[in-house]
């Protein structure tokens, strides 16, 4: 800032290379962060495996562009107990989708094990939250799944209200479709490379959406 | 807009390339690797004032609007962008969550005089 001039940008002793240098660095940082709404940079606790990473990121090139101003997300599962035997699995996400955004568009990828017996049938809840209180479960969707390998599940994303806490809680319920067979253990692939991810997508919520209309 | 040469003292567009690797940021924006961060400078005369630009129009309108009430604009001509483009980033959040968004305006392709 030239002290006193009428126009900055219109020139002023010329900065030495360094010190330009360290000036568009501080600059970027500071733009980076304000473009995305944050106030420090995130500071990684948990960073999902290069692998998993790939696998999610390679799935989601086939979908539909992201809309001016919104935000696509890749939610990875953290699998919050141990009864894939009976394939029915509790996942837990961990979400941190701006309060200025609206979800429009939900997807659960699941990656089916080679050994699936037969037609399986897939009942997805959604687990606790505040007003339900604990253990309690809303029916979100039920999905049929026949062949081994990644499947994407729609959800209802009104379903998906965001909640304080940022924690999502999914529980499935699977039992296959023909006869009385006992479902083999690990059918989902919950842990590892393949682990489930939620795919979200959001808009900036328009100004004064969610308020009552007076009639 | 000419980009900037040392020997250029009007309004010019500043290109510089940022890399992500030099802000130790590529642990969690995942792309793009880096970015232009150009900016504008240099000097305005008179008859440089108004040159096209979509700010430049925006600036015209207003001193039009001075000049039908004084015969001296009270202003300068600024070096300011004209055309700007939206940047796409993929980083991770502080939960792992990968995320997807075009942040507006944050790359300067144009510069020109308000």
């Amino acid at each position: 800032q030239v002290a006193g001039s009428a126009c900055p940008s219109c020139g002023g002793p010329a900065l030495a290379p360094q010190a330009e240098r360290a000036l568009v660095l501080k600059l970027a940082k500071q733009q980076i962060l304000e473009g995305l709404q944050l106030t420090s940079r995130p500071r990684l606790t948990h960073p999902p495996p290069k692998a998993v990473l790939t696998r999610a990121l390679r799935r989601l090139q086939r979908g539909r562009v992201v809309p001016a101003n919104g935000e696509q997300v890749i939610s990875f599962a953290v699998l919050t107990d141990s009864s894939t035997a009976t394939c029915s699995s509790t996942l837990t996400f961990h979400l941190s989708t701006p309060r200025s955004h609206h979800l429009y568009h939900a997807r659960l990828w699941l990656h089916v094990l080679p050994t699936l017996p037969g037609p399986l049938s897939l009942r997805i809840f959604r687990w606790g939250g505040r007003r339900r209180g604990r253990g309690s479960r809303v029916f979100l969707a039920e999905h049929q799944l026949t062949t081994p390998g990644w499947h994407a599940l729609t959800l209802p994303s009104s379903g998906l209200k965001r909640e304080e806490s940022g924690v999502l809680k999914l529980r499935l319920d699977c039992s296959l479709l023909e006869g009385n067979r006992t479902v083999a253990p690990q059918l989902l692939d919950t842990s590892g490379e393949q682990r489930p991810f939620l795919e979200l997508k959001t808009q900036p919520k328009l100004p004064g959406a969610g308020r009552a209309r007076r009639r | 807009t000419p980009s900037c040469e040392p020997a250029t003292p009007l309004c010019c567009r500043r290109d510089h390339y940022v890399d992500f690797q030099e802000l130790g940021w590529r642990d969690w924006i995942l792309q793009p690797e880096g970015y232009r961060l150009n900016y504008c400078s240099g000097q305005c005369p008179p008859h440089l004032a108004g040159s096209p630009g979509i700010a430049a129009s925006f600036h015209s309108a207003v001193f039009s609007l001075l000049k039908a009430n004084n015969p001296w604009p009270l202003g300068t001509s600024c070096c300011v962008p004209t055309a700007r483009r939206p940047l796409s980033l993929l980083y991770l959040d502080r939960d792992g969550n990968v995320v997807k968004t075009d942040v507006p305006d944050m790359v300067v392709e144009a510069c020109g005089c308000s």
